[in-house]
């Protein structure tokens, strides 16, 4: 790249211009809030730094997609339907970028209309997780909930739980697993729609360098 | 109806009209949304006496009648953005991770001297 793009690159905040290798869908969250900003967009009216639809500061809203892989259940058969090892490369966060929200989202094929019977409750629980991809001896998990899966996306908020560890630069390893609830699932399907489990995604928004001088002046 | 006065352009400053197209400037594979936008440019002049509406400081107004006195000495002030809009941009990162990012002063709204 000429002098001069690699001058525009780095007032867009990029040190070089990205070559997507295999570049997925986008995320329909990020359409809408793209399309949103394009359709109220007035001249002169400054957007402020925050992401109102998560009713947070930013001016940057990322989502990575997960690049681990599936584990060996190890406990004994039955109660365990999946675990998971979920692996984020969060290089493309920049130094002086403050994280302000962090949201995990579980996507399933399809919605699931059965009815939610006892043995639908499905148990989650994430770890962090040691570079090995399992979860670090003693710790507690940073999500623990059951759930009925209805919806094809389920939202986990993990802002909290990532503020002091995605700092810029590094990667993010965590140990999902999702276990049959309630009194064990129904004899026929005791993991119930967890079968259902597509994929993983985290949605971050940061604060970047720029908007945070821009509020400061403020 | 009479036939409208030819359009002569303003010597005077205000924006003009520039679409930047990102196909233009190879970045159509990573940009996702928008395929370019209308930035805009300050174009003309600041001549004196500087009208109400050229939105100009004080100090251009000085400099405008210096300039009317001495042209060679004191140039004419300049044509600038005086009120910027920010646009979002969808694009994929190094990680083919999709981001949304916000750039503010991206769109030239009003010029001034």
């Amino acid at each position: 790249p000429g002098p001069q793009e690699r001058i525009l690159l780095r007032s867009l905040g990029l040190s070089a211009k990205p070559s997507p290798s295999s570049p997925g869908p986008v995320p329909p969250v990020l359409w809408r809030i793209f399309h949103k900003r394009r359709t109220l967009a007035r001249p002169g009216e400054p957007q402020s730094c925050r992401v109102e639809e998560f009713h947070v500061p930013g001016d940057i809203v990322r989502v990575f997609a997960d690049r681990g892989r599936f584990l060996p259940e190890g406990q004994p058969p039955g109660r365990l339907c999946l675990r998971k090892l979920l692996f984020f490369n969060l290089s493309a966060l920049e130094e002086g970028e403050r994280l302000t929200m962090a949201q995990l989202e579980l996507r399933f094929h399809h919605n699931s209309y059965q009815p939610a019977s006892p043995g639908q409750v499905l148990e989650l629980r994430l770890y962090r997780a040691s570079p090995g991809g399992l979860p670090r001896p003693g710790r507690s998990p940073l999500v623990e909930r059951s759930f009925v899966q209805l919806r094809k996306s389920l939202p986990l908020d993990l802002s909290a739980a990532l503020k002091d560890g995605a700092a810029p630069g590094s990667n993010l390893a965590l140990v999902l697993e999702i276990s049959a609830g309630g009194d064990g699932g129904t004899p026929r399907s005791p993991c119930g729609s967890s079968d259902a489990f597509a994929a993983t995604s985290l949605l971050l928004v940061t604060l970047g360098p720029r908007c945070r001088a821009a509020r400061g002046r403020r | 109806s009479p036939p409208s006065p030819p359009l002569t352009p303003s010597p005077l400053c205000k924006p003009r009209r520039l679409y930047i197209s990102f196909s233009d400037v190879g970045w159509e594979n990573w940009i996702i949304a928008p395929q370019g936008y209308l930035a805009n440019y300050c174009g003309g002049d600041c001549p004196f006496p500087l009208a109400a509406e050229l939105n100009s400081t004080n100090h251009a107004v000085l400099q405008t009648m210096v300039h009317s006195l001495d042209p060679q000495g004191t140039p004419q002030p300049c044509c600038v953005p005086v009120r910027l809009s920010p646009i979002s941009i969808l694009y994929y990162d190094n990680s083919d991770n999709v981001v949304l990012r916000h750039y503010e002063d991206m769109v030239v709204d009003e010029c001034g001297c």
